[in-house]
C-alpha cells in the first residue's frame, strides 16, 4: 500500500506541475509531503501518515502562500490538481458544478481545452453558465422550472440557445 | 466504463420522473438560476452513496424528498438510479450494464439495489471501490468549493492521493 | 438608540421584502428578531439583545430553510438584503466584488437595473467579468498586469473592450 | 460625499503609484484573473482602517506590502490615499475635499493621516462612524463572499441593521 501511495504521488505531482504551467503560461506549482504538526502531549504516533502541502508560483511572481492568489489563480490551481489525479487515474465519471465561474475569457479557454482531451478517458458533466464551456459540449441538456417549481429536462442543440451576450 | 442514464423521481425538485441519457465525452447542463442543475450533481452522489451533508446540501434523509410546492403536494418517497456502461468489465460483475438504485422514504429509511436486488450500503461502496469510482472522489466538484482542495488541512488532502492509487 | 434601532430595522425589512420580490418575480422574503439561544447555565442575560433570522421563499417554492435556495438564488438574495440597507441609509460609497458570479443572464439584467436606481444615492465600484454589467457602467477601469508582476490601471471606453461572447 | 480619487504605491501588487478618479455613479472594474481588481477593494477597505483578516487577505502588516517580483525587488513601504469629497459636509470636518491616508511598514507599523496630518486610528474610525462610513460596513462586498450574510449566526446580523440606524 505504501509503495503505491508514493508511486501515484509522485506520478501526480509531475502532472500537477505540467497542468499548472499550461494554465498560467509558466510557473511552477507542486506538491509536497509534511509531517503532521505534533503535539506536545502526543505519543509518538507511529501510523500517522504525512499530510499533503500544495506550493503554487504563478509566472513572475513571489507567492507567500496560496491565500495570496486571486479567486480565478485558486480555482485554475485546484482545476490543475483536479486534471492531475484524473489523468494518473481516470475516473469514469467526472461532475463538475460552475468550477469555470471565477475565470476570465482566456482561462475558460485553456480550461476547455484541456477537458476536451481528458475526455477521452473520463466522461463529464458539466453544470456551466459560459458560453465557451457550452459550446465545448458534445451534448447540452436544459433544466428548466415551470409555475409548479418542479424541475424537467430536455435535450438542447447549440443552435436552440440564445445567442446571449 | 461510463455513465449511460441518470432516472431521478421525488428527489429534490424532480417531482416528475426524468431521465437523462449520457455519451462518453463533455454533457454541458445549462439553465435558469434556481432551476435544478445542481440537483443532478446531488443526485448522482446521493446514489453513489453520499450520506447526508454540505456536499448534496442535505441535512437529513427527508431533504432530499421532494417537498411540495404551491401547485403540487409533497411526495413520500425519492428514487435515483445511476445505469452504468459496463462493457470492458470495469465492475466485477458479469452484466454489460449496471445498475444502482438508491429509494429513500419519509421514514428516514434507505434503500439499495444493484441491478435490481436488494444489497446494503456496504455493497454499493466495496462495488465503487474495485472500479475505482470513489463516493467523495476527487472527480466530483460541488458548486462554490471548487478551490476547497487549498483550504483543506494537508492531513485530509491525502485521501485524494489514496483514491487515485 | 433602541428606538432607532426597531425603527431602521423596520424600514429595511419592508425594503428587503420589495427587493426580493423585484428580483424573484414574486415570493416573499422577511427578517423577524429572535431570542438568543439560552443555554441552561445562562443567566438570564439582559442584555443580549435579539439577532436577526432571514426567511426567504422564491415564488411557488417551499424553501424549507435558506439551505436548500441554488447558488444563484443565494446571491440575489443577499444583494437584495444589501440594497435594503442601501436603500434606508444610503452609503456614499458601495465597493462589489464579483457578486455577479454566480447569476444568470436575467438576473445580472435584474441586479443591474437595480443598481442604476441606486447610484443616485451611493457611488458604486463593481468588480465584474459579466459583459451586462460592464455595459452599465458611467466609467471603466482596465487592471493589468505586465511581465514584472506589478499592476497598472487604465480607464477604458466600452468601444476598448474586446467583443467578447 | 462619494470617492472622488484613490491613490495606491506599494500596496499588495501596486508596486508602482497608480491613481484612480471616480465619478459619482457607477464605476466597473475588469482585468484578467490575478490582475489586480480586489486588491483595489483590499485597498479602499484598508485605508478605512481595517485589521489585517480574511475580509482583505492579509495576515499581518507586512501582507499588504509589495513583496517583489522576479522583475522587481520587494518595497519597504504601502500607502494607500482615499480622497473623498465633501462639498455637503458629511463629515463634520470644514474642507470640501477630506483625505485619509493609511501607511504601513515592514516593521509593522501603521500611520494614519487626516489631510495631511498625523491622527490616531481612533481619529479615523470616529471620523468615518460620524459620516455613516462604517469600515465593517455592509457596502464592501468581498469575492466569494457575497451570500456570507445568510451564513451569518443571528446575533452577528444585527451589527448590519444597527449600522444602517
Ligand atoms: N426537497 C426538495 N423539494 C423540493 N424542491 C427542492 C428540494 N430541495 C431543493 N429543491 C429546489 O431546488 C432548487 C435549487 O436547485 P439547484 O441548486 O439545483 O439550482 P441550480 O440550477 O443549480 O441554480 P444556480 O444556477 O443558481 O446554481 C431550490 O430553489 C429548491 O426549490
Ligand atoms: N504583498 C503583495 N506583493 C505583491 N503582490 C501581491 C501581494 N499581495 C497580493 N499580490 C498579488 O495580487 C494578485 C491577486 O490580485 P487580485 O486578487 O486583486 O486579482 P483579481 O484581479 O481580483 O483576480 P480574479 O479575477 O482572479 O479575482 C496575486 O496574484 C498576487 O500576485
Ligand atoms: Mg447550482
Ligand atoms: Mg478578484
Amino acid at each position: 500500500i505504501r509503495e503505491r501511495f508514493d508511486q501515484t504521488f509522485a506520478e501526480v505531482n509531475v502532472a500537477f506541475t505540467e497542468y499548472f504551467s499550461r494554465f498560467f503560461g509558466g510557473g511552477t506549482a507542486s506538491l509536497s509531503l509534511v509531517e503532521p504538526p505534533r503535539d506536545e502531549d502526543d505519543e509518538v504516533d507511529e501510523d500517522s501518515d504525512p499530510g499533503i502541502e500544495i506550493s503554487a508560483q504563478p509566472p513572475g511572481k513571489r507567492i507567500a502562500s496560496l491565500n495570496v492568489l486571486s479567486g480565478g489563480e485558486r480555482a485554475l490551481t485546484s482545476v490543475a490538481l483536479l486534471f492531475a489525479l484524473l489523468s494518473v487515474n481516470p475516473a469514469p465519471v467526472c461532475v463538475l458544478d460552475e468550477v469555470d465561474a471565477a475565470l476570465d475569457e482566456a482561462n475558460v479557454g485553456r480550461f476547455v481545452d484541456t477537458l476536451r482531451e481528458l475526455c477521452e478517458h473520463s466522461q463529464f458533466i458539466v453544470v456551466s453558465h459560459n458560453r465557451r464551456t457550452i459550446e465545448a459540449a458534445d451534448a447540452i441538456y436544459g433544466v428548466s422550472m415551470a409555475e409548479d417549481s418542479v424541475s424537467r429536462v430536455l435535450s438542447l442543440k447549440l443552435a436552440d440557445l440564445p445567442q446571449a451576450s | 466504463m461510463h455513465l449511460r442514464r441518470l432516472d431521478v423521481q421525488g428527489f429534490k425538485a424532480f417531482a416528475e420522473r426524468q431521465t437523462f441519457e449520457f455519451g462518453t465525452g463533455i454533457t454541458v447542463v445549462v439553465g435558469p438560476n434556481g432551476s435544478g442543475k445542481s440537483n443532478i450533481h446531488d443526485a448522482i452522489r446521493w446514489a453513489l452513496g453520499e450520506q447526508a451533508g454540505r456536499q448534496i446540501r442535505a441535512r437529513k434523509t427527508e431533504d432530499v424528498i421532494f417537498s411540495g410546492s404551491d401547485q403540487r403536494r409533497q411526495l413520500g418517497t425519492a428514487e435515483v438510479t445511476i445505469t452504468l456502461d459496463n462493457s470492458e468489465r470495469w465492475m466485477p460483475i458479469d452484466y454489460r450494464e449496471v445498475s444502482v438504485t438508491r429509494r429513500a422514504h419519509r421514514s428516514g429509511e434507505n434503500e439499495y439495489l444493484i441491478n435490481g436486488q436488494r444489497v446494503r450500503l456496504a455493497d454499493v461502496h466495496d462495488l465503487f471501490r474495485r472500479a475505482h469510482v470513489g463516493q467523495n472522489s476527487y472527480a466530483m466538484m460541488s458548486q462554490g468549493l471548487v478551490d476547497e482542495v487549498l483550504a483543506m488541512r494537508p492531513q485530509e488532502r491525502r485521501g485524494l492521493i489514496e483514491e487515485a492509487a
